[in-house]
């Protein structure tokens, strides 16, 4: 139980956060408890869930410099079986906070090891950056999940990823591996979408889910309503897409 | 002369790089000198014009810790009238290693303040987030150009940033101000699209440029081929588009 998966990519807007909450909530809709943590100052998975980023509760925060644990932070959110740690802008201090701190790579790992027996899966939402805070989620995970726009520099940006997740397993965590690349706002009618896929399979091999996330309009109204788009249109074709991939995250899990 | 403007906006991928390279292109085309400095450890300003970034040359992070000047770190790009001071993936130490040096915020500036009388517009490409890196920009910089994606987690954002201009304002730069907004990835046939700009112009008026960048294919396309869009294709909806924002830069600028 408790397995952890770092969602990751330096490149800005590829689709991490969108993958955590859809991905975490088709999770839960088949029956796994799951927990976020959101790592990103932008708090975009607490708000995408309809929470404040401003909360007076226990956040992202409190947990790397120890003033909270696990138990403590988690909160519910609106889909059954789905909690997560939230955020506050408070966490773009702690990057260079953690500059000075002992273990500074270990933070989160201290924080939650042994801690997540409550939850089938622990999904991390990283920011747009290789700094101190992906380093720690790259730490604390057992697994990485790449989301992989279908767009000329998100292709570029891979290499750099994969040389620091090197990095990472040969330093702070042996364990760590890449349990797969997700294609993301693919768009057939456009041939870029269909080259880069077909690079990406290429690099990655059978590493690439099968599972395509189409670029979908629903998915990006959904949170302004402060919701999944599983909940907020079930049978549009990003959902559809995520209830897919979920399906194959559990198959390799069982595989591994 | 030498007028310098920071690309920023910590959310990930809402054209920052699209913009300085296409911006700059635009202004070149119409006789301004301009030089971008590529402040983003992805280096994608550096690849989206042709240049490898693993060059030999002086580069961004020699800049900033003072091995070299603005003159010998500047080269050509496929553009008449366009510099660019290329960065490589070393860039990305920076950050860490600047938190312990003196005028940690200052070091962009050190280094160019007066060194710019060549150049009529000096453009810096920020990465995505508010950290050392993007905070020099700032600190250099005489005004902010803000390129907002038309999307829900977009809009969201921007209060942060603002936020961080004003502590930049205060702090370490008292002649910093907004120049403007630009709206880029427009889809008319999108309702959020148009809610997001709505949005914008109730929130920050006339800073808003009319120049609104519609999502076009051609704007992805051009960086596989290592050119702006301009060069690429300069009759797309993407080109003529960044045309009409280099007039609007430049008027704004004679007002100011
Ligand atoms: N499949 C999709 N179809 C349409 N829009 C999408 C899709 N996936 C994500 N988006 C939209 O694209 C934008 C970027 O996605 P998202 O914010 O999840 O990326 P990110 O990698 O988390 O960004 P950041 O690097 O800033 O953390 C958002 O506005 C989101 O709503
Ligand atoms: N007007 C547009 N139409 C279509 N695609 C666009 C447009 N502008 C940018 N893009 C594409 O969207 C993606 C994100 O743009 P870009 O990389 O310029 O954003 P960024 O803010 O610099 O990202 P980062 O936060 O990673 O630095 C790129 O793949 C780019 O080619
Ligand atoms: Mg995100
Ligand atoms: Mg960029």
């Amino acid at each position: 139980r408790g397995r952890i998966l770092a969602i990751a990519n330096q490149k800005g807007g590829v689709g991490k956060t969108t993958t955590t909450i859809n991905l975490a909530t088709a999770l839960a809709a088949v029956g796994q408890a799951v927990l976020i943590v959101d790592l990103d100052p932008q708090a975009n998975a607490t708000t995408g869930l309809g929470l404040p980023p401003k909360g007076d509760r226990y956040n992202a925060y409190d947990l790397l410099v120890g003033a909270a644990t696990l138990a403590e932070t988690a909160q519910k959110t609106i889909v059954p079986g789905l909690d997560i740690i939230p955020t506050t802008v408070d966490l773009a201090g702690a990057e260079i906070e953690l500059v000075g701190l002992e273990r500074r790579e270990y933070r989160l790992r201290d924080a939650i090891e042994g801690q997540c027996g409550a939850w089938d899966f622990v999904l991390i939402d990283c920011p747009p950056s290789l700094g101190l805070l992906t380093l720690n989620a790259l730490t604390a995970a057992e697994a990485v999940l790449v989301p992989l726009q279908c767009e000329y520099y998100a292709l570029e940006g891979i290499s750099h990823l994969i040389r620091t997740i090197e990095r990472v397993k040969n330093n702070f965590n042996q364990k760590l591996e890449v349990q797969g690349v997700v294609l993301t706002m693919f768009d057939k009618r456009n041939t870029l979408s269909t080259a880069v896929a077909d690079d990406a399979r290429r690099f990655f091999g059978n590493k690439v889910y099968e599972t395509v996330i189409p670029r979908n309009v629903r998915v990006s109204e959904a949170p302004s309503f402060g919701k999944p788009v599983l909940l907020y249109d079930l049978h549009c074709a990003g959902s559809q897409a995520y209830v897919h991939l979920a399906g194959e995250v559990i198959r390799r899990e069982r595989v591994l």
